[in-house]
C-alpha cells in the first residue's frame, strides 16, 4: 500500500499544473524510492515526465509498487477544495481502484477526505537515452516563460539559435519578427555552455504549456542538440524534476 | 514551412 504525506498541498498543486495540459490523463507509478510519471501528449509530439523523490515527503511508506491511472482535471479538481498550506495524505491499496487524499488544516481543526477513481491506462513507456547534449543553458524560469509567450505573438513556429555567442530566439510571421537574444551573465544569472552550436524550430505552443510548471522553479534548464529533441528541465528543490521533451519541426 | 516531427521519430516504446 502507499501511504505519502505532504506538509503542503501547493506542491501537489504546482505539479498537477505543470501536467494537466499537457496530459489528461497519467499513470503515477509509486515505489519504495517515490513517485514517477511518464507520458506523451496526444499527438506524440511532446513528453513529460515527473519524478518525486520519497524525501520529498514528511511521511512516505510503499512496501509495494502501485501504479495508479489519474485523471488530472479530476486532481485538480480535488485539489482546489484544499488549501495551499493544508497538509496532504495520498493513500491507496495495492492493486487501487480509488487513492484517498486527505487534508488538513494547521492544527487539525479542519480535516477532508476525498476519494478519487482510478482509470485503467494503456501505458506506452518511452526509452529515452541518456546523452549528453551539446548545448546547456541555464536562466531564470520566468524569464523563459515570458520568452516564449511574447514570441507566440509572432509565430507558431519559435527557432532556438544557441552557439557560444549566447542564445537567440526568433519567430518570424504576419506580424513581423521578433529576436530575443540573451548573453551569459550574472544580472540576469544566463548560463549557457556550448559544445557544438545548435539551430532548431519548435512549436511554441507546447513551450508555452511546459511554462506551466514555472511556480515550481526558480531556474529553467534547456537541453539540445541536433537532430534531438529539446530537453526542458524544471527542477523541484533537491527532490526531483518535471522534464518536457519536445520534437523539433523539421525543413522537409 | 518545418513541419512537426514526432516524438517517436526519436525514442522508442519500450
Amino acid at each position: 500500500m502507499l501511504e505519502a504525506r505532504l506538509s503542503q498541498t501547493l506542491l501537489l498543486k504546482k505539479v498537477v499544473d505543470a501536467l494537466k495540459e499537457i496530459i489528461a490523463q497519467g499513470t503515477l507509478d509509486c515505489s519504495d524510492n517515490g513517485l514517477e510519471l511518464q507520458s506523451m501528449d496526444n499527438s506524440h509530439v511532446s513528453l513529460v515526465a515527473l519524478s518525486l523523490a520519497s524525501d520529498c515527503f514528511e511521511k512516505f511508506h510503499c512496501d509495494r509498487n502501485v501504479s495508479l491511472g489519474l485523471d488530472l482535471k479530476s486532481l485538480g479538481k480535488v485539489l482546489k477544495c484544499a488549501n495551499s498550506d493544508d497538509a496532504v495524505t495520498i493513500k491507496a491499496v495495492d492493486r487501487p481502484e480509488k487513492i484517498t487524499l486527505s487534508f488538513e488544516s494547521d492544527g487539525k481543526e479542519r480535516t477532508a477526505d476525498y476519494e478519487l477513481k482510478l482509470l485503467n491506462l494503456d501505458q506506452d513507456h518511452m526509452e529515452i537515452p541518456k546523452k549528453d547534449y551539446t548545448c546547456y543553458i541555464q536562466l531564470p524560469s520566468s524569464e523563459f516563460a515570458r520568452i516564449c509567450r511574447d514570441m507566440s505573438m509572432f509565430d507558431e513556429s519559435l527557432t532556438i539559435a544557441c552557439s557560444s555567442k549566447g542564445i537567440r530566439f526568433s519567430a518570424k510571421g504576419d506580424l513581423g519578427t521578433a529576436n530575443i537574444q540573451l548573453n551569459a551573465g550574472t544580472a540576469m544569472d544566463v548560463s549557457i555552455e556550448v559544445q557544438e552550436p545548435v539551430t532548431q524550430s519548435f512549436a511554441g505552443r507546447y513551450l508555452n504549456t511546459f511554462t506551466k510548471a514555472t511556480p515550481l522553479a526558480d531556474r529553467v534548464k534547456l537541453y539540445l542538440s541536433e537532430e534531438r529533441p529539446l530537453l526542458v528541465e524544471y527542477p523541484i528543490e533537491d527532490y526531483g524534476h518535471i522534464r518536457y521533451y519536445l520534437a523539433p519541426k523539421v525543413n522537409e | 514551412t518545418p513541419i512537426q516531427n514526432d516524438l517517436t521519430e526519436y525514442y522508442s516504446l519500450v
